[in-house]
């Protein structure tokens, strides 16, 4: 059987967010190490890759590897239900034909229980090979998330290019051109208003804001976002979830015809 | 014209 006691279950919440706009069905990998997701959006444009280590749960058991197949507009009607402080309790026999939750607050003393079906999805499975990447950029996650949002306005295509100068996010449409430029900046004590650019060569990729802005609904997970990018390779935009896991986004960029 | 490119042409189904 499978069974995982999150105290802090808004993490899972938070998770759920980041993935339901670009995916409606996926698998929950369940393993003795972790809980993992892999899929990609219908378009196959962008796909989501998740993990969060059994070290993250309170509690955590799991007698063999089970996929649980999840709709996740119906799990996301269900979250609307958990409070925030609540502590998030997951169960499922081997079967795998049903989902327990249990979301549970002491301090107000309510346990609210639900049933889930689970549906058998058949998920097409990739390949991601370990990159080494011309460029690594660590940015304030919410820096990230207002960049894509205000470059919208200018335009469909964003390029993102890492150069000596820092990096540059631009937009071109009907109205002009629009660029944002983050230099590294280590100057604040907090570490997470850091900007670092790690750059072996210059890269300059062009894409989708549209898909840009759907990743960016993994902010509250973490107050930093990594970028990696090599030349005409798909972008990774990661966040890391504190020491025991993460969302990754893998992006396509466009191309000339 | 950009063409938006799809994640098949860069990683292999395993």
């Amino acid at each position: 059987m499978f069974e995982a006691r999150l105290a802090n279950g808004n993490i899972f919440k938070m998770i759920v967010e980041s993935i339901r706009e670009l995916v409606v069905d996926v698998n929950i990998d369940c393993s003795t190490e972790e809980l993992s997701i892999q899929c990609m959006d219908s378009a196959h444009v962008a796909l989501v890759s998740m993990s969060l280590s059994q070290s993250a749960f309170d509690h955590f058991r799991c007698d063999r590897s089970l996929s649980l197949g999840l709709n996740l507009p119906n799990v996301s009607k269900i979250f609307k239900m958990m409070g925030r402080d609540d502590t998030m309790v997951l169960k499922a026999e081997d079967s795998a034909d049903k989902l327990m939750l249990m979301f549970e607050n002491d301090k107000s003393g309510t346990i609210a229980d639900f049933e889930l079906k689970l549906m058998a999805i058949e998920a097409e499975q990739l390949g991601v090979p370990d990159t080494a990447y011309k460029c690594s950029i660590s940015m304030p996650s919410s820096e990230f998330q207002r960049i894509v949002r205000d470059l919208q306005v200018m335009g469909d295509t964003c390029k993102i290019s890492c150069t000596k100068e820092g990096l540059k996010f631009s937009a071109t449409g009907q109205i002009g051109t629009g660029n944002i430029l983050m230099r590294q900046n280590v100057a604040s004590e907090k570490e997470e208003d850091h900007v670092t650019i790690d750059m072996e060569e210059p890269v300059e990729l062009n894409f989708a804001l549209r898909y840009l802005n759907f990743f960016t609904k993994a902010t509250p997970l973490s107050p930093t976002v990594i970028l990696k990018m090599s030349p005409g390779l798909p972008i990774v935009i990661e966040y890391p979830i504190e020491q025991l896991g993460h969302v990754k986004y893998y992006l396509a960029p466009k191309m000339e015809e | 014209p950009l063409k938006q490119g799809t994640l098949f042409s860069f990683f292999n189904k395993p």
